[in-house]
């Protein structure tokens, strides 16, 4: 079945080398030296990569829609238009589906969840993460991530993750949290409840191989002052990303979408 | 004497730390958490934080002006307008004191250096980079210097820096190099060039002390999987920027902006 997600934040944030770390392929190559004459980009432009995987023993067919551009300007007035355009569409494309008479085999195109890459200043929200947020949380589940979390100690990560909870619940923005159901074991929600505390996640990306202090070859990026493992969880909480996007959630974050995302959506269009 | 230098960059990339860092001292305090209802700021103030300093035995009034807001806000067009005003009311200030009858101590506020911190992401400059420095590169030493270049491995602060130099030669953009003489002996030629051969700087700065790998204090950053030293010069180019700016090339910055840069402003304005 279809799994499909947003990915959304400026460029250099890591975000075509974390895609490619959460499903262990270049799904986005290696980046080619532009010529520096080029013209920089400066408008928004939505782009789609898809790829069959198995996860779980589960086969799917991911796509990834991306926005390059997107907070790159000089004037990021109204830079979130393509992307609301995108997400609204692909509810259309399903709008329209549903109508036909023949309705076994819809293809699910709607998008399951953005991903927000929010820049690891240490401080707190800008006005554009805020204002992109406050325009999808509602269309959308929404999971902003801290970027290039190793740009931060692990004292600056806390005091940071609570300034943008801080934020995020002062805006009113909602975000996806895993739901617990009340059939649940103590296990499951322990475990649930440990994966929220850690939200937003500080995520590190990397396809690199490098020599873990075991000695082994793990994913991560080697500095002179040290090599910082993507799967470990002591250095960040990439892993915490993968069970949330991909592991233990891809059926709620399908179903959420499905049942309130989407039919909020159709009620306020053919109420209008 | 006076020395007067510009920090400019987006919030959040380190420029505070960098000056305590520079001057060994808290010019700039620790921040205060921000109340996270309060309005972001989004338009640029000019501030401006004095101290007198020693340095090589030399006593200095050093002035730090700073531009904070400056690449924050949603729509940054002319964000630009309030440092350029700054820089230009600082030349006229001292053109009035010019014509004055008793010239003989004429205070010299105008700015000596402005060092423009680029965000570390890895790819080139961005439009808001290009369009600032292109706007002040008449006006003042310029000296880019990459921020929180911890965020990028050795191979990718290589790549980077050549791109900027790229970017930097193909929009025709002025920065500061720290000139030769022909009375210079050898070494400091090679110093220089070695200097010269750094830019621009990738810099890393810590008021904070942590144990070095000599098991000695140093002034870093702690992370689970290292420690970068701040003053090591294989782990950043911290140093670098403290020869030029400071150390070294201090009288060099004054000179030319005396000589060079208000010249042509004077006459640019008397021209008009
Ligand atoms: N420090 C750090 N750098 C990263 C990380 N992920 C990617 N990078 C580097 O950041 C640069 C930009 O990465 P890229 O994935 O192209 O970013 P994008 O523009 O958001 O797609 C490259 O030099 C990457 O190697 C990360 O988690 N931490
Ligand atoms: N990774 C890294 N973080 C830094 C560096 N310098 C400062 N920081 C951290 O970045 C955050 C913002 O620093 P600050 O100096 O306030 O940035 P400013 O907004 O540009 O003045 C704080 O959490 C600092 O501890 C650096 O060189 N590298």
């Amino acid at each position: 079945f279809n799994f499909n997600f947003f990915i959304v934040g400026e460029s250099g944030l890591g975000k075509s080398t974390l895609v490619n770390t959460l499903f262990n392929r270049e799904l986005y190559p290696q980046k080619e030296v532009r010529d520096p004459s080029a013209e920089k980009q400066t408008n928004v432009k939505i782009e789609t990569v898809s790829a069959d995987i198995e996860e779980n023993g589960v086969k799917l067919h991911l796509t990834v829609i991306d926005a390059p551009g997107f907070g790159d300007a000089i004037n990021n007035s109204d830079s979130w238009e393509p992307i609301i355009e995108e997400i609204n569409s692909r509810f259309d494309q399903y709008l329209e589906a549903e109508t036909k008479i023949n309705r076994t085999t819809i293809i699910d195109n709607r998008v399951h969840s953005l991903v927000y890459f929010i820049e690891p200043t240490g401080h707190s929200l800008k006005p554009l993460d805020i204002t992109f947020m406050k325009k999808v949380h509602t269309k959308v589940n929404l999971i902003p991530v801290i970027a290039k979390s190793d740009t931060l100690t692990e004292e600056e990560i806390a005091d940071f993750k609570q300034r943008i909870l801080d934020d995020i619940n002062t805006q009113g923005i909602n975000i996806f949290r895993p739901p617990t159901y009340e059939k649940d074991d103590e296990e499951t929600i322990l475990s649930c409840q440990e994966l929220m505390s850690r939200i937003p996640f500080a995520v590190v990306g990397s396809t690199d191989e490098v020599s873990g202090k075991d000695g082994n070859n793990v994913r991560g990026r080697a500095y002179p002052w040290g090599i910082i493992e993507v799967d470990n969880e002591d250095h960040c909480d990439f892993v915490r990303l993968r069970q949330l996007l991909i592991r233990d959630y891809l059926e709620e974050l399908r179903e959420t979408t499905a049942k309130k995302l989407y039919e909020n959506y159709r009620t306020e269009k053919l109420r209008n």
